[in-house]
């Protein structure tokens, strides 16, 4: 069978389809000072889970404006800045507005998606923690 | 009542994937 750092190499999503994978992934971005990328990431697929029902709308509010406060407010953060304005500012009017749908942030995991597949994934391929670890 | 913190780290442990 096919190693799982090889399986790793495949795609971004082999790599966050594996808990050692996630891991090393975040070791290296944290060296990099971008590890909120990964946070965000699972955090957005997490909100998405969460079931839209009236015994969890308090839950999903006061969920949806603790990412929103934590990634995207902070416009000095590596997500907020990833992120386009016409995106933020749709996040920003779904919470101020309290519609708050299940895929409220995929536009936002998309494009962090997009950064990570263009520059820190890459990277981390490349990087000696990688390849030491293989 | 769950802290904000605590609220996010556990959406985002129930995102990732079970140990195989």
């Amino acid at each position: 069978p096919t190693p799982p750092y090889l399986k790793w190499a495949e795609s971004l999503h082999s790599l966050l389809d594996d808990q050692d994978g996630i891991s090393l992934f975040r070791t290296f971005l944290r060296r990099e000072g971008c590890a909120d990328l990964l946070d965000f990431w699972f955090a957005c697929s997490g909100f998405r889970k969460l079931e839209p029902c009236d015994a969890n709308e308090e839950k999903r509010l006061k969920l949806a404006r603790a990412i929103y406060r934590r990634y995207i407010l902070d416009t000095s953060g590596v997500v907020s800045r990833q992120t386009k304005p016409a995106t933020k500012s749709f996040i920003k009017d779904c919470i101020m507005k309290q519609q708050i749908d299940p895929a409220t942030f995929d536009q936002a995991q998309t494009e962090i998606q997009s950064t990570m597949e263009e520059n820190t994934y890459p990277s981390f391929l490349k990087s000696d923690i990688y390849l030491e670890y293989t | 009542i769950d802290s904000e913190d605590d609220l996010l780290q556990e959406c985002i442990t129930s995102a990732m994937p079970k140990k195989k």
